[in-house]
């Protein structure tokens, strides 16, 4: 465990937090895709079932315990608590989309043809764009209220210290998983453009609103 | 073909 890891999980963890306090509060989901929260429930449940099979360390299992109770408490709002506040209309990502490529990719493009395998690839391809839904919504609405800038900063801050966690491992253990270093990547990238945004605007007290 | 590295990443 190094000490990009360490930060990359505490800024996945805050984000979540983040999202979570914000509709909480406002009592309010609005601006926020239900599709890429899904989505991410998805990619821990198809990525953690080796929480039955193997036993890693109480960090790992507590942190997917909190994640999997995260994600699923987050769509529950979403769909069930608050829906009246939901943004039906602009979350109209067409998940087929995504669900269908990375599915075929998954069956391809595996360490092994085992169902945990394939279904541990499915959710590394998956993470890697299910946050597109949410981009997506943004770009149709022109706008973001501010804490929703700040969960998704800290969600693209947590892909890239995992970057540098990977760059780490390479040179220390040797460690190199190629799905999961490529799939990093692409997530990271799709953030890119969010960044400079969040920089440029929101942390010089502006709303992030689009042109 | 071999499996992964050890997953023992979140």
């Amino acid at each position: 465990m190094n000490i990009f890891r360490i930060l990359g999980d505490v800024s996945h963890l805050l984000a979540m937090i983040i999202l979570l306090v914000k509709i909480w509060r406002s009592k309010s989901c609005a601006g926020i895709s239900g599709k890429s929260q899904i989505l991410f429930a998805l990619v821990f449940t198809t990525r953690y079932l080796d929480l039955f099979t193997i036993f890693i360390s109480v960090y790992n299992t507590v942190m997917k315990v909190i994640f999997l109770v995260c994600a699923y408490i987050t769509v529950y709002m979403i769909y069930m608590k608050f829906h009246k506040t939901f943004d039906r209309e602009h979350d109209s990502f067409r998940l087929e989309f995504l669900l269908v490529p990375v599915t075929g990719l998954s069956f391809l493009e595996n360490h092994s043809f085992t169902p945990l395998e394939i279904l541990w690839t499915f959710s590394i391809y998956l993470e890697s764009v299910a946050i597109l839904p949410q981009l997506f919504m943004i770009s149709k609405t022109g706008e973001a209220e501010t804490i929703t800038t700040h969960y998704l900063f800290f969600l693209g801050l947590y892909r890239a210290l995992y970057l540098a966690n990977w760059i780490w491992r390479y040179h220390t253990e040797n460690f190199y998983d190629q799905i999961a270093v490529v799939s990093g990547v692409v997530q990271t990238i799709f953030y890119c453009d969010f960044f400079y945004l969040y920089v440029t605007k929101v942390l010089k007290g502006k709303k992030l609103s689009l042109p | 073909e071999t499996e992964g590295p050890v997953k023992d990443e979140l």
